[in-house]
């Protein structure tokens, strides 16, 4: 799950629109 | 006076503010149902990840961001997160809710494994956000400009951050003239605010190893 994920990773995924995974 | 770019500037960036924020269902959840301490934690714990995700999209919405280096970009959303959070739930908190519900919500933080420690600085930190009597344009802004500070950890290119962040200090100042003309300080009282935000930010990081030890 998402709240698995770090701080950073959320972020880069987020910047590269990718906020569905 | 605004001059006609600034004013563009506020209503892209509080358009961009208003549009960007934790869906409302998943906001409903924290006021409908109940949950047991771990079930509280991983709500929480979800909700955190959305305000990353939006603040993300709303960051990609401030004039310029996306011409700053791009590891730049992941340092200023980095060390920025947690201020912005707080930001975001002092806004909540300071606006008149239907009755009852600011007692659940700070009732399930108060639940929600945390120290007393941090959560008391975080409930005065509300109040004080609150006595400010900010106006949208203002949370957004001010959102936009702690993002956009300069001084973060493992930021390359600090002028770049500054030449962004400088315009909308402008904004914000005159902003606070036109919205309170009887409080001169009201300004310098917003950017105390971010001193007091900084502060938080320090003791997150230990606060939230403690909750998830407990």
């Amino acid at each position: 799950p998402a709240s698995n994920l770090g701080l950073e990773d959320i972020i880069r995924k987020a910047l590269m629109g990718n906020m569905e995974e | 006076e605004l001059s006609q770019d600034q004013q563009a500037l506020i209503n892209y960036i509080v358009d961009a503010h208003n549009k960007h924020r934790i869906p409302q269902e998943m906001a409903k959840k924290l006021l409908q149902e109940q949950f047991n301490a771990k079930e509280n934690f991983l709500l929480l714990t979800e909700m955190a990840t959305t305000h990353v995700q939006v603040l993300v999209e709303f960051t990609k919405n401030i004039p310029g961001f996306s011409t700053l280096d791009h590891e730049d970009q992941i340092a200023l959303l980095k060390g920025s997160a947690v201020e912005a959070m707080f930001l975001r739930s002092a806004q909540v908190f300071s606006k008149k809710q239907p009755n009852g519900h600011t007692e659940v919500l700070e009732d399930r933080i108060r639940r929600s494994g945390m120290s007393e420690e941090f959560i008391t600085p975080m409930f005065n930190f509300y109040r004080s956000i609150g006595e400010l009597q900010m106006m949208q344009e203002e949370h957004a802004l001010l959102t936009a400009i702690t993002i956009l500070s300069p001084d973060r950890p493992y930021v390359k290119d600090q002028q770049a951050v500054e030449r962004l962040q400088e315009p909308l200090l402008e904004v914000l100042r005159k902003i606070c003239k036109i919205q309170h003309p009887h409080d001169p300080q009201h300004f310098a009282r917003l950017l105390g605010r971010l001193t007091e935000l900084r502060t938080l930010n320090h003791h997150h990081a230990e606060m939230l190893e403690s909750w998830r030890m407990s």
